[in-house]
């Protein structure tokens, strides 16, 4: 029931979540990421927003954004992206050694998009309360929307930087009771309480729709 | 380091597995 709280630490529901809320959506959303506040009792301690889950669905048009394929510096990119790939693969492989085995070659040597590279790069940061789009929309406890390159670039937190330089045009976050849920797209995307709603129904929380 | 946190293991497996995907979905044409 949506009553119920939500087992937030459980990641197949977490994961199930993600991918309903972009899956379904009209939008054409690269990705969806759910950051986890670390939860603590004592005060004292800053909460800090680390990788729960994310969802990577891909760009929908990404064939129009190749035009520098053939670049020495777009070769020696691939190259750095497509050996860290590997090497999480063997990682992961290693990892699943008993079970499901390896996913293979052909996931790893094919170009490695920024959109890609930017949700993978995700797994590797947090925010502390304040800090950072996502940082940001859990101490105001109010979603952040921000659509545009020219936003993108002009902001003051890094992640909207960085994600303006891997190709992204949309990124959103929207607080909840254990964390922030980000989603961003390649294509400009306006603010709209449809998808507030969504976050609000899918993660079960309370958010203050008088603040969007 | 080679010791990953067991959320980020599940979320890798997952955008291997799509990326597969993804990647066989490919038109030849």
């Amino acid at each position: 029931g949506v009553g119920e709280t939500m087992p937030f630490f459980n990641q197949e529901s977490l994961q199930q979540r993600l991918q309903a809320l972009i899956d379904g959506a009209r939008e054409s959303w690269a990705y969806a990421i759910f950051w986890q506040s670390s939860s603590t009792s004592d005060f004292a301690t800053p909460s800090v927003l680390g990788w729960g889950d994310g969802y990577y669905k891909g760009e929908e048009n990404k064939n129009k954004r190749r035009a520098s394929s053939s670049s020495a510096n777009f070769v020696a990119e691939q190259e750095h992206r497509k050996k860290v790939l590997r090497e999480l693969n063997s990682l992961i492989s290693g990892v699943q050694a008993a079970g499901a085995g390896s996913v293979g070659d052909d996931a790893v040597d094919e170009e490695v998009t920024d959109t890609e590279w930017f949700f993978l790069i995700s797994m590797t940061q947090s925010f502390a309360n304040g800090n950072g789009l996502p940082g940001l929309a859990m101490y105001s406890s109010s979603p952040i929307w921000v659509t545009g390159t020219e936003k993108l670039a002009g902001s003051q937190c890094e992640r909207a930087r960085q994600a303006q330089g891997f190709g992204l045009q949309t990124i959103v976050c929207i607080p909840s009771a254990n964390g922030v849920v980000e989603l961003g797209s390649t294509e400009l995307i306006f603010e709209s309480s449809d998808l507030m709603n969504k976050v609000k129904y899918l993660f079960n929380f309370n958010i203050d729709m008088g603040s969007v | 380091d080679g010791d990953l946190p067991i959320t980020r293991k599940k979320s890798l497996e997952r955008f291997f597995e799509k990326r597969k995907e993804r990647m066989t979905m490919v038109s030849p044409y």
